[in-house]
């Protein structure tokens, strides 16, 4: 209904641009529905600004700079309908230092209330981890796990 | 609910009985290219029935289950098990019975013949059931909990249409 | 043909003179995410009359003319340069006539009228005569030799007939 | 013409397995035509089978092999219209450690031949190469660059 649908889209927009702006330190973004008219049948565009630089559409942005804010819409829809849980397989792959660090701390700080597995490459992000799972495939084709605990 | 451990056997790449514990609020998952990470990350989601989770990659059945090697004969089966923990005080049923253990346990297998069996704490029953008490127990969502290795990519090379179907779902 | 430097004003994020050189074998660009590394890979190719380099990202004209900030005015036209160096023996011609410099220098201009001038080694041709001394040179499949941010995801998640024309078009 | 591309075809076949095995350290490769009858007519798929592994369509591999095996075949169409020089955006980022360092040999290996440009995030990468260039966007939209040789 049209109703749900408003309601569903404001609240996530409005986690958008809070986890947004924690992820980049600053700037804007949002959800634009692309025909005001028929909101139960039009698509949906991004639009995003990190700090400094002019509002457009995220096709527009750098590699990392439109993964990160993928990634904050996905977090924004995980606040709207939470789980108790979150699970990232290689969500930081194309951010630089300084954008891991964010998303560090965003994890940080949600992980009071959401339990989170973090699949990475990343040392940075394995430093933020409590628990480190190694998957090794010593036997060709074979997956094991070897446990550390830190 | 919150993740104790993961225990799968002959899933996908996992030929073998694994363990996996999540003890902690911030685990990490980490190893070389192709050694099994994001098969871990499916186990997650097939457990708690999402069928979709990287679908791309094969949609036949047995994409689940070990398929062998030169050395290992492939499985006949493929099983995970999903062991969590009551954090709330709220009771939780499943099939109108009520469940009074801290403890819950949710299984699926699949046989190579196609067959599937669903178990919460043991009990057999049918995937609707499992679905319907993980919406009660507030895991119905897990789709919204897990991003999948090229879900952030699939999502900005979607059209506005089916992008939209992101908010449609969770509203 | 060897790159032996690349200048740009106007171009991208690149608003003000710029000048990169690659004196070496191997050279890294690096930097934070967002500052204008793939831009700097798109102005090799735009200059080597690329058309398509990340054509996803903005199909107008002025996709490529810095836009301006809240300090900067945008500019009213975009230059890139590129400098090469010839290793070879063997004559290069452009539009029939002979060129005898070691260095060759390519320029390609573009204003917000749309209007768009090139030149090699300062002399105004057509980007067909461009293309046609690229080709002599050796240069003329830029395309193979750059692979954009995204284009191996692009690739594998093409259909089987749109990969078949990257084969197509080599061959 | 069908002769034009079938010779396109096997020599790129040739490059890609020579590539694929120097990248993962030995395995096979190869495209495929999904209609022999039609060859100026059907689609092309990529079949890989890293070290140990089953050959199977490359879009049963993971991330990073998926990555590592287009890579492999685009630098063999490269091979096969060659230029003087290669430019790369960020192609290692998906890797681990040891298929950066497999990556990183192969690109000394060629650079005899080749004069690279590589866009990279990654500290392996970067400490191959020889001139450093570092983009910086202090003024918020505009770029600058700062060079170092090594
Ligand atoms: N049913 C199956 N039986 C046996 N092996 C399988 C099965 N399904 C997948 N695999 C293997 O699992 C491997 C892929 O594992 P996975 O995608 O988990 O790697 P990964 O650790 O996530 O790597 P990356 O870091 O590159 O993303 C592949 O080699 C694939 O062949
Ligand atoms: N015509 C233009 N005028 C001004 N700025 C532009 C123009 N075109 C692109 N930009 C800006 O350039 C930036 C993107 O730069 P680029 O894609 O080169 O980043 P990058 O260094 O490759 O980052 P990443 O590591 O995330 O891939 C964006 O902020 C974009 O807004
Ligand atoms: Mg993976
Ligand atoms: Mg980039």
């Amino acid at each position: 209904s049209r109703a749900l649908f408003s309601e569903a889209f404001e609240a996530v927009n409005l986690n958008f641009k809070e986890v947004f702006q924690k992820l980049f330190g600053g700037g804007d973004c949002g959800m634009r529905l692309l025909d005001e008219e028929e909101i139960l049948e039009c698509g949906i565009d991004l639009y995003a600004q990190p700090p400094g630089k002019r509002l457009q559409n995220v096709m527009l942005l750098s590699g990392g700079e439109k993964a990160l804010t993928v990634f904050a819409l996905l977090i924004a829809i995980f606040m709207f309908r939470p789980s108790g849980f979150c699970v990232l397989d290689e969500v930081d792959a194309p951010l630089d230092d300084a954008n891991v660090r964010r998303f560090g701390t965003l994890v940080e700080e949600m992980s009071n209330q959401t339990q989170f597995i973090i699949v990475t490459h990343n040392k940075r992000t394995m430093e933020m981890a409590r628990a480190l799972h190694g998957v090794t495939m010593e036997e060709p084709g074979v997956s094991k796990v070897i446990s550390a605990q830190i | 609910l919150q993740l104790e451990a993961l225990e799968l056997v002959g899933f996908k790449s996992f030929a073998g009985k694994t363990r996996v514990v999540f003890p902690e609020r911030i685990t990490a998952i980490i190893g070389p290219n192709g050694c099994g990470k994001s098969n871990l990350f499916d186990a997650i989601g097939w457990v708690l029935g999402e069928q979709s989770a990287r679908s791309l990659r094969g949609q036949k059945m047995d994409e689940f289950i070990f398929g062998g090697t030169k050395k290992r004969k492939r499985s006949g089966l493929a099983e995970v098990k999903l062991h969590l923990k009551r954090t709330g005080e709220e009771p939780l049923f499943l099939s109108g019975v009520e469940l009074d253990s801290e403890e819950v346990e949710i299984s699926r297998r699949l046989y190579r013949s196609g067959e599937s069996h669903y178990f919460v704490n043991q009990r057999r029953c049918r995937l609707m059931d499992v679905q319907r008490f993980l919406e009660d127990s507030g895991l119905g969502y897990a789709g919204y909990a897990m991003i999948a290795q090229g879900k952030i990519d699939s999502f900005l090379t979607a059209k506005p249409l089916d992008r939209r179907q992101i908010i449609e779902e969770a509203a």
